[in-house]
């Protein structure tokens, strides 16, 4: 799976996410990345999200608009609300993965429960992060 | 203004020890590349849903990435693919899902959002509207990679169920160092 998420100059946010699937899949699932809100959310009121992990536990946990909404209700940092979401609701519910998100200060977050997540992030300055492992 | 851009290729069990100096290179070549094009597409004043789909292209268009190009097998030896886009100052979506002819599935997301009244559409009506909408449809072959069909092989062995990145999915690939994994 692979996400991104982006704040433009206008301060507009947008997020996408593309996947194959799962391995050895049947029955036409269908995991999150295709699931507005699971997968993929974006608002201008709090922030952009991507999601990529384990599709049934993050489209039960509503990923990406919980991250949105605990932004948006509780006022909580994006940072703050990825943990939230990544390091306690997802592993509680069983599940494993991560998130990339972006707020309209152009504050990120790349929070993940796994042992490592492909990631990188570049901001106006263009200066560039690049990860992969913890 | 601010702007800024940030992707992930996927979570899982990714462990440096698993991992050969050539692939990790391999990896943040292609992460670097995919981030600059739509850091360039920003600071051009670009939309972030453009920056977002051009970068996603990249990965897409690469075998790294279990998208796309790189896509990990169905049970039944098929890639099916899915994906999403949502712009944040209209709260518009679009989303595809099970297409198996779809060379950039994230422009078909945004083609639904953006040329449709729909939020989502799935299978043979994707690739349809995808048609309606002047979408060139490849040939499934295009998806296969060698080291994504092996993994099914091995994982059907084991008839489990797999994360793309996790620990027994990452053992079968070819870079490897660890040669006492199957």
């Amino acid at each position: 799976t692979v996400g991104c998420v982006a704040l433009d100059k206008s301060g507009n946010l947008a997020a996408g996410t593309s996947t194959g699937g799962m391995t050895n899949k049947r029955y036409n699932r269908i995991g999150d990345a295709p699931i507005i809100g699971a997968g993929t959310y974006a608002n201008n009121a709090s922030c952009a999200v991507s999601s990529t992990g384990w599709g049934e536990y993050f489209i039960r946990a509503m990923v990406a608009h919980d991250i949105a909404v605990l932004m948006e209700y509780k006022g909580m940092s994006i940072q703050e609300a990825a943990q939230e979401v990544i390091q306690k609701k997802v592993p509680a519910l069983g599940g494993d993965g991560g998130i990339v998100a972006i707020d309209r200060g152009g504050n990120i977050a790349m929070e993940f429960n796994t042992a490592g997540m492909y990631r990188a992030h570049m901001n106006k300055e263009g200066s560039l992060t690049v990860k992969i492992y913890k | 203004g601010s702007f800024g851009i940030v992707i992930h290729g996927g979570a899982g069990t990714i462990l440096k020890k698993n991992m050969s100096d050539s692939l990790e290179t391999a990896y943040r070549e292609k992460l670097t590349e995919a981030i600059s094009r739509g850091h360039e597409i920003l600071a051009a004043g670009g939309s972030s849903m453009d920056a977002v789909t051009a970068t996603i292209n990249i990965m897409e268009d690469s075998p790294l990435f279990n998208a796309g190009k790189g896509a990990v097998f169905t049970h039944d030896q098929t890639n099916e693919l899915d994906a999403s886009v949502m712009d944040g100052a209209s709260l518009n979506a679009g989303a595809i899902s099970g297409v198996t002819r779809i060379k950039n599935p994230i422009d078909l997301a945004r083609a639904v959002m953006d040329k449709s009244e729909h939020v989502m559409l799935s299978g043979v009506g994707a690739e349809q509207f995808a048609e309606e909408q002047g979408f060139a449809l490849v040939d499934p072959s295009y998806f296969y990679t060698k080291r994504r069909f092996e993994s099914l092989q091995r994982i059907k062995e084991r008839e489990t169920t797999e994360l793309d990145h996790d620990d027994k999915t990452a053992f079968v690939d070819p870079f490897i160092k660890e040669s006492k994994f199957g």
